[in-house]
């Protein structure tokens, strides 16, 4: 179903993050409500990558992966105790 | 845990081992279900104050507040919102939304690691001893990532980076999804940037054994951990009316069967479903069962679960065969009705038997616990098995550490079996996996990091590797359980953990985040790729990188078949590594030898001789492989050993055509 949302980790290049933010949480924001206006940032991550995570149907989810700065979009994994 | 710390043989060089303060100021962290604070494992009497380092903290939440953590458990965070995006709010009736353990994993996970030290501890009696974590002054800091609805990677992702900002020195995660590329892998991505704070991470390796190829956690800069037994059973004896007796294994406790031989029958001609074999729910027919010993096949259900079931049909006790996918393997369970597991050779024997005589007649008595059982350790089963299925050329899985029958602390909420119908309250349980060996593991790396504070993650792991062992006593190599044959490093790696000798290596094989960076463009990763996997600007360079030249503590040969080359059949390939070795012991001179020097591959090392005037001081050296085309699936295997006469550094090889 196309318009059933699912958890990505969106991985953002920092290096790529306009002069005109001076605080990255605020271009993650803005680069998640152009693409997607009803989206909900679930975490933001800071160290290990910069980026955040967020619900998104398919056809979001390519509209904010054309969107400048974005490296990649991580669908959700379900890990397992061993 | 009961057992492990002597079978590790931690009680016999009190020498070697680092101070209880020096171990103090080792903070393991471990992501998993959360912890059961109120258990005595988790006390904190004797140790000092949490490092001034620290920055982690005790998050409050349902049933736990800032007062549950102490000077052991100096950290508990949960992390949920990537749980509950996908499966809605977390029900509090039945799952506490906080860092408190409802599942009993993660409370066994961290005190295996590092819980402190307990007297009298047993479940039900089996197993019984002085209770301990490997690293028992270490603290922990539980990460609760893992719910009943399983462990997400937003969310391991957020508690990765919040235990690393925390200052964690290692991080345990026994926990495993599928096998994905390094560059999209959460748990690879988080323990790069772990591993390159400095922070040592072990993950489990994964219970798909004995099929090969089917580990997880795999990328180069984590420590990935198989499973092996302990010299411990816990037998169980299934006496048959032919006269024919089994040994199986069985950790019941109740009351005992009647001193008589009962009837007893074949699950699956007791049912009129398909699969009643398995036992599984109603599938039995009360009248065939009822007053009788059922026998029951694994699969299918939980194990603990089909004795309920024959119990609910009117069945007195239950006899658990394993079939052809099983093998050999017993896996101990407190059952909740008189009931023993046995292998699959028994297990056709006592059908044969059933099919021979109608009034076929059997009983099952247990004996308790049983030390000092040999051959062990044994590689279990169920451990996942190399070829690694990301990069050939990186062996794994690392090591093994003991996962078989594992004693440790226990959440107070649910009982040993995890079911609903028990209602048993326990202190401790006995569970098996790759999710307890990495623990293990997990403690032993912060007794070598408490020893030396200065080494790298890559050190620690090359210690802990090159000072395993594969051989028994006796001078024969490890069994695999699956195989009853010689196990090889596609099963242990290097072998199995022995923390003494790891504290001495001698001999270390260090690497750096700009190896680890080599490693991946070796792997052809662009720019791109590698920012994905390590937060890093790096574009590789004109110079030609090889996978080969990662200084990894083991070595994995992986040659084309003559089909593949395009050359004739008898076609000579030539592959060679490089490795560099760090002296981290007093001035000696070392010699290399391969054994056993294997008949398909000529060996050649230079050079074979390596002198250290320095501590520190680093030295190179070649490793040639040369071997004539063979079938593909053909594989061969020897170690490479640099010994100064006190210590040896081995290295296992594994060679495979494909």
């Amino acid at each position: 179903d196309h318009q059933e949302r699912r958890t990505y980790i969106v991985h953002m290049d920092k290096s790529h993050m306009p002069e005109s933010f001076t605080d990255h949480h605020e271009w993650y924001h803005a680069s998640l409500k152009s693409a997607v206006d009803t989206a909900e940032m679930l975490y933001a991550y800071n160290s290990i990558i910069h980026g955040f995570s967020t619900r998104l149907t398919e056809e979001e989810a390519e509209l904010l992966q054309g969107q400048p700065g974005i490296l990649a979009l991580l669908p959700e994994i379900r890990y397992q105790l061993h | 845990t009961t057992r492990t710390p002597e079978f590790l043989g931690l009680g016999r060089s009190e020498r070697l081992l680092p101070t209880s303060t020096s171990e103090g100021d080792v903070i393991i962290g471990v992501l998993d279900t959360g912890v059961w604070p109120e258990s005595k494992s988790y006390d904190d009497t004797g140790l000092g104050p949490v490092p001034s380092r620290w920055k982690g903290e005790c998050e409050q939440g349902t049933n736990f507040s800032s007062s549950n953590c102490n000077r052991k458990i100096i950290g508990a965070r949960f992390f949920c919102k990537g749980y509950e995006a996908t499966l809605g709010p977390i029900d509090e009736s039945v799952e506490n939304r906080s860092p408190r353990d409802d599942d009993g994993h993660g409370t066994h996970t961290s005190t295996t690691a590092a819980g402190s030290t307990v007297t009298g501890a047993s479940l039900f009696g089996y197993a019984s001893g002085v209770a301990r974590g490997m690293a028992s002054h270490a603290r922990i800091a539980a990460y609760k990532v893992c719910w009943q609805g399983g462990c997400f990677s937003t969310d391991i992702l957020a508690a990765m980076e919040k235990a690393i900002e925390d200052g964690v020195d290692i991080m345990s995660m026994s926990i495993g999804g599928s096998i994905s590329d390094y560059s999209r892998d959460t748990v690879a991505i988080g323990a790069f940037s772990a591993m390159a704070k400095g922070i040592f991470v072990s993950c489990s390796a994964g219970n798909s054994g004995p099929d090969s190829g089917t580990l997880s956690n795999v990328a180069p800069w984590i420590t990935t951990v198989g499973a092996g037994t302990l010299d411990r059973d816990f037998p169980a004896y299934v006496i048959l009316g032919n006269g024919k007796n089994f040994t199986g294994t069985s950790l019941y406790s109740g009351k005992p069967l009647p001193k008589k031989l009962l009837p007893f029958v074949y699950a699956g001609r007791a049912s009129n479903v398909t699969g009643g074999n398995l036992c599984m729910s109603d599938s039995l027919e009360p009248k065939s069962v009822a007053g009788k010993i059922v026998v029951c096949d694994r699969g299918g259900n939980s194990r603990v679960q089909k004795g309920i079931v024959v119990k609910k049909a009117g069945g007195v006790g239950m006899i658990l065969t394993n079939t052809e996918a099983y093998g050999e393997e017993l896996v101990a369970d407190a059952h909740l009705v008189p009931a023993a597991s046995l292998g699959q050779k028994a297990g056709d024997e006592i059908k044969k038997y059933i099919s021979s005589d109608n009034d076929a007649r059997a009983t099952i008595g247990f004996s308790g616990t049983q030390l000092g059982v040999q051959p062990s350790p044994v590689v279990a089963a169920f451990s996942s098995r190399g070829p690694n299925p990301i990069t050939q050329e990186i062996l794994k899985p690392d090591l093994i550490a003991p996962g078989v029958n594992i004693l440790a602390g226990w959440t107070g909420k649910i009982g040993p079996t995890g079911l609903e119908d028990d209602t048993r309250h326990i202190s401790f349980n006995i569970i098996s996996g790759t999710s307890m060996s990495c623990p293990h593991v997990s403690g032993l790396a912060a007794l070598v990091k408490a020893a030396h504070p200065e080494w790298s993650p890559a050190a620690i792991k090359s210690a802990l590797m090159t000072t395993a062992y594969t051989a028994y006593n006796n001078g024969k190599m490890i069994l695999d359980v699956a195989t009853g044959l010689p196990a090889t490093p596609f099963d242990y790696g290097a072998g199995h953990v022995d923390p003494v000798a790891a504290l001495d290596p001698g001999l270390v094989y260090d690497a750096s985040v700009d190896d680890y960076i080599d490693f991946l463009c070796a792997l052809n990763y662009s720019s791109e790729l590698i920012k994905q996997t390590t937060g890093r600007q790096f574009t590789c360079s004109s110079k030609a990188y090889s996978i080969q030249d990662l200084n990894y503590p083991s070595f994995s040969v992986a040659f084309e078949t003559a089909s593949e080359t395009g050359l004739g059949r008898k076609a000579v390939s030539t592959v060679k590594y490089t490795r560099t070795l760090t002296n981290v012991g007093k001035p000696a001179n070392y010699k290399a030898s391969v054994w056993p020097q294997p008949a398909k591959v000529q060996i050649k090392v230079v050079p074979e001789l390596l002198s250290f005037s320095t501590v520190n001081e680093k030295k190179s050296f070649t490793v040639t492989f040369t071997a004539n085309s063979m079938p593909s699936g053909t594989t061969s295997y020897a170690h490479l050993t640099w010994s100064d006469g006190k210590h040896t550094v081995t290295s296992p090889i594994a060679i495979t055509w494909t």
